[in-house]
């Protein structure tokens, strides 16, 4: 474990406290994707599948827990809580995320580390997180103005694999046999997809104006 | 010890 990996993990799990936040709170999801917090879900299943199998560490078993239950109650509330659901933007959040879905598992199919059950579920999880966040990029834009605590959200979300990226980067030039290729290609993809929203978002910092993502 | 391809990141 380095600075960096550390850092990484405490601002997902920041983001998925303040989306909590956001959803308690405020009891809505307006502005929230309800399809990224699904792909989420998925992915966190996918990929923690070893969750019973392969202990590692107190840490990573307690933070595998953690994500995939939070990933579940967020889904579950703005799916079934009546307060919450009421304010889904339905009709905003049309991306067709089976699609990222489906290409995900086939890339998986053919790139994989090995080409077991685990692995492939593994890779299938790397490559669906890096699209994961795409049905709230679009949503945002949709939506126009963008609540402090959605847009605090997306910034961490994106924030905590770049600081990965710089952990790849740390392990690579410590460790003699480190390379992880997939999560590291696939982790600069997810990073740059959040390159625009970076962008505004530090300009309404700057200006201290409203979020707002161009149409 | 963990091997290589023990996936040892969240």
């Amino acid at each position: 474990m380095n600075i960096f990996r550390l850092a990484g993990d405490m601002t997902h799990l920041l983001s998925i406290l303040v989306l909590l936040l956001k959803i308690y709170a405020t009891k809505s999801c307006s502005g929230v994707s309800r399809k990224t917090q699904e792909l989420y879900a998925i992915v966190f299943l996918a990929r923690y599948l070893d969750l019973f199998t392969d202990f590692i560490s107190v840490y990573n078993t307690f933070m595998k827990i953690v994500f995939i239950a939070s990933s579940l109650a967020i889904v579950w509330c703005i799916r079934v809580h009546p307060m919450v659901k009421r304010s889904y933007d339905k009709d905003l959040d049309t991306f067709r995320h089976y699609l990222l879905v489906a290409a995900s598992f086939l890339l998986a199919l053919f790139l994989h580390e090995k080409f077991t059950f685990l692995e492939i579920f593994w890779a299938f999880s790397i490559y669906l997180e890096a699209v994961a966040i795409l049905p709230q990029l679009v949503l945002l834009q949709r939506s126009g103005n963008v609540d402090n605590l959605t847009g605090q959200y997306v910034f961490f979300l994106g924030a905590y694999r770049g600081l990965y990226i710089l952990n790849w980067i740390y392990r690579y030039l410590t460790e003699p046999r480190f390379t992880r290729w997939i999560a590291c290609v696939s982790g600069v993809v997810q990073t740059a997809l959040y390159a625009d929203f970076f962008y505004y978002y530090f300009i309404s910092w700057k200006n201290n104006s409203k979020l707002k993502l161009p149409a | 010890e963990i091997d290589d391809d023990d996936h040892d990141e969240l």
